[in-house]
C-alpha cells in the first residue's frame, strides 16, 4: 500500500496471506466463509497446483508469527472461466481451504455484498495488504482509506486499458493513496452504516504503482461476482 | 554449459549443446506486444535496447506508455516504427541477434518529437542515445530504416483521414479528434465488426453472445439462445434437461444449474417461513412426518444461511386437496448425499398433514473487536 500506514493486530481479520513454498507472501486474499477465501486470479498464473500454496490468517508482522496465526492448506483453486490474462477481466479466484478456520476475533469472514448492492462513487473504503511500499515491502499489513471513482472517471486515467463493468476504481489522481506488488488479492471493503464491513473490491491490477505514472487503482468488482461465487460454493458443497 | 546442465538464461537453448560458454543465447520469439503487432518483421529478440529484459516488461514500461501518446501529436510520421525497433528490436532468424533501427530514423524522430515532449515537460527516454546505432551505410552492420508500406499507427490507435493517428478508445466516443472527423465517421456496431444490443445500442463482440454472462443492459444478448423441447427446462448454459431430472440432487446440466435454488422459504403469515422445495419443476411443501432438527440444519446451510435454526410444525389447514407434498425418504440415512431435495421424494399423502416452516438466520460476517480503551 502506497500512502498508508501499518494497522493495528487484529483489525482486518479477513485479510490472509498467500504464500507459496520459499517465496514466502505472494498475494492477498480475503476470508468469506469458514472454507473458503477469495483471491486474484492473476495470483495463480503458472502455479495454478493448489498443493503448493498455504494461506495464513490472524497475522499482522508476517516475519514475527503471532498466537493468533492459523495455517490451512489450498485444498481446490477455482479460477474464473472468462478471466482473460491479457486484459486482466474477470480477475477473481475462490479458494477452498483443506480445513475450516477457527473463527476467532482475529480470524473472520467479511460479508460478501448482495447482487445489487453497489458502492457509490466518492465513498471513502479501506484498502489493506502486505505489498510494497514504493520503497521496500513491509512486515506489518498496512491500510490506506480511498475513494471510490466512477467508471467514467477511471476510463479517462488508462486510455489503453478497458475498464469493464467487471472492474471498480478506487484511490486518487495523484496516486497518493494506493495499492500496489503484492496487494493483489487483498480486500477493499466498506463499512455499511449497521457497523458491518463489506467487501466491494480486490486489488487487480493499476499503473506501476511507484512509477510517475499515477493515477487510481483498478479492483475486481466483487458486486459482479457475487452470484457466480454463491454458485460455485453451492455446488462443490453439495453436489460434488 | 561444461556439463549438459545451462545455467538461465541460456537453459534451452541449442547453443549450450555445441559446450559454449552460454554467452549471447537469447533466442529470437514471437512479437507479442500489441502496440508493435503490425511491423514488418515478426520476430524479436531481448534485452532491447531500453533494457527490457522480456516483453513483458517491456509491455509495462514508461516508453510502452509514452509514445502511443506521443504518436498522436502527429509529431514524426515513422515515430511509432523507430518506437517498435527499439521495444521489440528485429530478430535477425540466422544469427538470433538484434538488427538495430539506423541512426538516422532515430535522429529525426528525437529532432521531430523531443520539443513536444518539452511542452509538457517530459524527457526522451534516456537510453534513446542515438550514435549507438549505426549509419545506414555502414559497411558492416545492417540497420532498419521505414519503407513506404510501414504502418504508420499501431494496433492501439486508428489512423484518420488525414494520416493521423489517434487513440483507438477515442474512436467512435462522440468526440471529434481527427482534424476531418473521421474518427467518429462510420461508427456502427456492424462497421466495427461487433454485435449490436438491440435497446442499449451498446456494441459487443459476436463471442459474447449466448456465453452465459449478460453484457446487454436488458440481457438481449442470452435470449433465444436455446430450443428445448416441452418438457425439457433450459440450463443456464442453454443445455436442455428434462424436467423430471430437475432437482434431483444429481447434476445434470453440465454447469450443475438444474441443482440451483432447489430449497427456498416463502412467505407466511408467521414470523418464520414455510419451507419449499422446487422439484421437477415444480414448488413443492414439505411434510413433517419424521422430520428430524439436523434436516433444519440442513436446509437452512443450503440456502445459504446459518443457524441454529427454529422449527416449526405448522398444520395444514388448506382443503383444496391440490397441495403438493414431498415426504422424507425413509432410507434418507443411508444416502450419499447432502442436497436435502435429494432426501424427498413425491407423496400420496402426509400422514401428519403438518408442513415445515423454518427460520434461519444469517451467520455473522464483517464485524471487527471493539479497538481497545486505553486511559490517558
Amino acid at each position: 500500500i502506497l500512502g498508508g500506514r501499518t494497522s493495528r493486530p487484529g483489525r482486518w481479520p479477513w485479510q490472509c496471506s498467500l504464500q507459496n513454498g520459499p517465496s514466502g507472501h505472494i498475494c492477498g486474499c480475503v476470508l468469506i466463509g469458514k472454507k473458503w477465501i477469495l483471491t486474484a486470479a492473476h495470483c495463480f498464473e503458472g502455479r495454478e497446483t493448489a498443493s503448493v500454496w498455504k494461506v495464513v490468517f490472524g497475522i499482522n508482522n508476517l516475519d514475527h508469527p503471532s498466537v493468533f496465526m492459523q495455517i490451512r492448506l489450498v485444498k481446490q483453486i477455482i479460477l474464473h472461466p472468462q478471466y482473460n490474462r491479457a486484459v486482466v477481466d474477470y480477475d477473481v479466484s475462490i479458494v477452498e481451504l483443506d480445513e475450516a478456520i477457527n473463527e476467532t476475533s482475529y480470524v473472520r469472514p467479511v460479508c460478501l455484498p448482495r447482487k445489487d448492492q453497489l458502492v457509490q462513487p466518492d465513498t471513502y473504503c479501506y484498502i489493506t495488504g502486505w505489498g510494497h511500499l514504493g520503497n521496500r515491502m513491509p512486515f506489518k499489513l498496512q491500510e490506506g482509506e480511498v475513494r471510490i471513482i466512477s467508471q467514467k472517471q477511471c476510463q479517462s486515467y488508462f486510455d489503453l486499458k478497458t475498464i469493464t463493468s467487471r472492474m471498480l476504481c478506487a484511490g486518487f489522481e495523484s496516486g497518493t493513496v494506493d495499492s500496489c506488488m503484492g496487494d493483489s488479492g487483498g480486500p477493499l471493503v466498506c463499512e455499511t452504516p449497521e457497523n458491518q464491513w463489506t467487501l466491494f473490491g480486490l486489488t487487480s491490477w493499476g499503473s506501476v504503482c511507484f512509477s510517475k505514472v499515477l493515477g487510481p487503482g483498478v479492483y475486481s468488482n466483487v458486486t459482479h461476482f457475487v452470484e457466480w461465487i454463491e454458485k460455485q460454493i453451492y455446488i462443490r458443497t453439495f453436489l460434488l | 554449459c561444461i556439463d549438459a546442465s545451462c545455467s538461465e538464461p541460456c537453459n534451452g537453448s541449442p547453443y549450450c549443446e555445441n559446450h559454449t560458454n552460454g554467452t549471447n543465447c537469447s533466442l529470437c520469439e514471437p512479437i507479442t506486444l500489441e502496440l508493435c503487432l503490425n511491423l514488418p518483421y515478426n520476430h524479436t529478440v531481448y534485452p532491447n535496447y531500453l533494457g527490457h529484459k522480456t516483453q513483458k516488461e517491456a509491455s509495462t514500461s514508461w516508453e510502452s506508455s509514452l509514445f502511443p501518446a506521443l504518436v498522436q501529436t502527429n509529431c514524426y510520421k515513422y515515430l511509432m516504427f523507430f518506437a517498435c525497433t527499439i521495444l521489440v528490436p528485429k530478430c535477425d532468424s540466422e544469427s538470433n541477434q538484434r538488427i538495430p533501427p539506423c541512426r538516422s530514423l532515430c535522429e529525426h524522430s528525437k529532432e521531430h518529437c523531443e520539443s513536444v515532449l518539452g511542452i509538457v515537460g517530459l524527457q526522451w527516454p534516456e537510453d534513446t542515445d542515438c550514435s549507438q546505432f549505426p549509419e545506414e551505410n555502414s559497411a558492416n552492420e545492417t540497420c532498419l530504416l521505414p519503407d513506404e508500406a510501414v504502418e504508420e499507427c499501431s494496433p492501439s490507435h486508428f489512423k484518420c483521414k488525414s494520416g493521423r493517428c489517434v487513440l483507438v478508445s477515442r474512436k467512435c466516443d462522440g468526440h471529434a479528434d481527427c482534424e476531418d472527423d473521421s474518427d467518429e465517421k462510420n461508427c456502427g456496431c456492424s462497421e466495427r465488426g461487433l454485435w449490436e444490443c438491440p435497446v442499449s445500442k451498446l456494441c459487443i463482440k459476436h463471442t459474447m453472445i449466448c456465453d452465459g454472462f449478460s453484457d446487454c443492459l436488458d440481457n438481449a444478448d442470452e435470449t433465444n439462445c436455446s430450443t428445448c423441447k416441452i418438457n425439457e427446462l433450459v440450463c443456464a448454459n442453454y443445455d436442455c434437461v428434462h424436467r423430471n431430472l430437475w432437482c434431483d440432487g444429481k447434476r445434470d446440466c453440465a454447469d450443475s444449474s438444474d441443482e440451483w435454488n432447489c430449497v427456498a422459504l416463502s412467505e407466511s403469515s408467521s414470523s418464520l417461513s414455510l419451507l419449499t422445495i422446487h422439484k421437477h419443476a415444480s414448488e413443492y411443501l414439505v411434510c413433517a412426518d419424521d422430520w428430524q432438527e439436523e434436516l433444519s440444519q440442513q436446509a437452512c446451510k443450503q440456502i445459504g444461511l446459518g443457524g441454529p435454526p427454529v422449527t416449526q410444525i405448522m398444520e395444514d389447514n388448506d382443503q383444496s386437496h391440490h397441495r403438493k407434498w414431498l415426504r422424507l425418504n425413509s432410507d434418507w440415512r443411508n444416502k450419499n448425499t447432502s442436497a436435502l431435495q435429494s432426501l424427498l421424494v413425491k407423496g400420496k399423502f402426509c400422514q401428519s398433514r403438518s408442513k415445515i416452516s423454518l427460520l434461519c438466520t444469517r451467520e455473522d460476517c464483517g464485524r471487527r473487536p471493539a479497538a481497545r480503551m486505553s486511559k490517558r
